[in-house]
């Protein structure tokens, strides 16, 4: 207990926001400098805290959004102190958002920085990653919690290269009556098995997420990161555990350190306290090597804003020629949100796309949640919980079929000319394939081709289909939310 | 019901795939045969 407890940091300025300032308009507390990141959720600024002149990050989300997730998501931060969990100070309403003022994180996010350097990660700085993120999660798990989506994309670097868990949005609470949990959470490709397959599962499965994003900062992006996630689902269970695709490129201790990660039965999966003693990651360089990862990375960040700035300048320098040929001496405006927000290619290029810069990939990268059980949790009293069943309503999974939906029909225009609806094929459902051996290679190339888009087409239809059936549901149960809510 | 059902298709579509793949993986192993 002690040992978990002494790896916190003593050097701290803002601990908590006081009374003081919390009965202030946030304007008044803060110098909003500026945008860090978006989402479906709302926005990210960057701002600071006029008092201490401490940098802050503050995520702003529209009131009508769901508050459900951001109360669980306020609730376990504001549960934790520990250097490697993002901090939480306080929160506003303002207007029609709510204002969440937390632990600003210089260095973004890990997956961040894999893609503005286009680069992936070496050991050394793999193993640094790790142990610091190791012992957030002893940390986490030591008060029973699961962080449930870990990723590159939710492990963030301050300026000192520390790695802090965030993105609690999806967090669960174990209690003394609940010692497993079966809510069906976290983003497809870092999913344990036990997770997938509902047989219940405990903090080990954040291990399991953790060996994910180890080859993750290996090699780019997780494994069956090319695939449909929802046949990485039904994979992941029933294929051996996953490993990196070229072992010879990496050390014996780094292997093993996965291995012991991706263990299929949860019973046998290490700890993060004994990972913690593991020989890769006991002995690390230190966060100081992550230091120009984070000054590359920012380097690059800001090439692209400049780039990015030239050529909106170009295009509106263009539109002007266009459509005011003698405008004379128009001054050119800046663009708006200069050098905050860049989309990113979050996958292979073509799979998952728009990451949002310093932000989580969770609603991008869509983090989903089926069979919710915190209403179970409502009666242990160790959270709050609403007692409306599956919770978000529909963000996490749907969401990410209805983004998905868009870049698979956007591939598929480029790659066929036909339409996933005017497929005139439906695949056989009695199991006798014997008619393809009557087909030429084309043929049978042809319809492989096809398969993925059909497949896509009617997951999306049984979507709209089991929407439709929802939609009542949850209006009603939203209607009753804000009725209700006292937040 | 709603992942009872995407798994029944998925399931489906998975068994056709492998059945389409080993399918190409024979033409072209005898077209190799024959060559």
């Amino acid at each position: 207990m002690d040992t978990v407890q002494m790896r916190h940091h003593p050097k701290r300025q803002l601990k908590k926001l006081s009374e003081e300032n919390l009965n202030k308009q946030p304007e008044e507390v803060f110098d909003v400098l500026e945008k860090l990141g978006e989402g479906s959720y709302g926005s990210v600024f960057k701002a600071s805290h006029k008092e201490t002149s401490q940098i802050v990050a503050i995520k702003q989300i529209p009131v009508e959004s769901d508050l459900q997730e951001i109360i669980k998501e306020i609730s376990i931060m504001q549960q934790c102190d520990s250097l490697h969990v993002v901090k939480y100070y306080g929160s506003y309403f303002k207007n029609t958002d709510l204002w969440i003022v937390m632990e600003y994180c210089g260095g973004g996010s890990v997956s961040d920085i894999i893609r503005l350097r286009k680069q992936t990660l070496k050991e050394d700085e793999i193993a640094t990653i790790l142990q610091s993120t190791l012992k957030g999660l002893e940390y986490l798990h030591f008060m029973r919690k699961i962080h449930r989506d870990i990723k590159a994309g939710n492990i963030l670097l301050n300026s000192e290269g520390i790695a802090k868990l965030a993105d609690f949005g999806v967090a669960g609470q174990l209690t003394d009556t609940m010692a497993k949990r079966n809510t069906v959470i976290g983003t497809p490709f870092w999913m344990a098995p036990e997770v997938i397959q509902e047989i219940g599962y405990n903090c080990v499965a954040d291990i399991w997420s953790l060996g994910i994003t180890a080859i993750e900062m290996a090699e780019g992006k997780p494994p069956y990161a090319d695939i449909h996630p929802m046949r990485a689902i039904f994979m992941i269970p029933s294929n051996p555990p996953p490993t990196l695709r070229k072992p010879e490129l990496w050390s014996k201790n780094f292997i093993d350190f996965i291995n012991q990660c991706l263990v299929k039965n949860p019973e046998q999966r290490a700890s993060a306290t004994e990972l913690l003693q593991h020989p890769f990651v006991k002995t690390t360089k230190g966060a100081a090597i992550l230091r120009h990862l984070i000054n590359e990375a920012m380097e690059a960040k800001i090439k692209q804003i400049e780039l990015h700035q030239r050529e909106v300048e170009q295009e509106e320098e263009e539109n002007d020629d266009d459509d005011e040929p003698d405008s004379g001496t128009m001054v050119q405006p800046r663009g708006k949100d200069m050098g905050t927000m860049r989309e990113f290619s979050t996958m292979s290029e073509e799979a998952a796309n728009t990451m949002v810069e310093n932000e989580h990939l969770t609603t991008q990268l869509g983090t989903m949640l089926i069979n919710n059980d915190e209403e179970e949790e409502e009666e242990s009293g160790t959270m709050k919980q609403s007692s409306q069943p599956a919770q978000p309503s529909k963000p996490s999974f749907l969401e990410y079929f209805e983004k998905n939906e868009i870049q698979f029909n956007a591939a598929e225009k480029n790659s066929a000319a036909e339409s996933p609806s005017s497929f005139e094929w439906k695949i056989p459902l009695n199991g006798d394939y014997s008619f393809l051996k009557e087909w030429g290679v084309d043929e049978l190339q042809k319809k492989l081709n096809e398969l993925d888009p059909m497949m896509n087409q009617e997951i999306e239809e049984i979507h709209q289909r089991y929407q439709a059936k929802r939609q009542p549901i949850l209006e009603a149960i939203d209607s009753k939310k804000r009725r209700q809510q006292n937040f | 019901l709603f992942m009872k059902e995407l798994e029944r298709i998925v399931k489906l579509y998975e068994a056709y795939r492998q059945a389409l793949i080993t399918e190409v993986e024979t033409r072209k192993q005898r077209q190799q045969w024959y060559a």
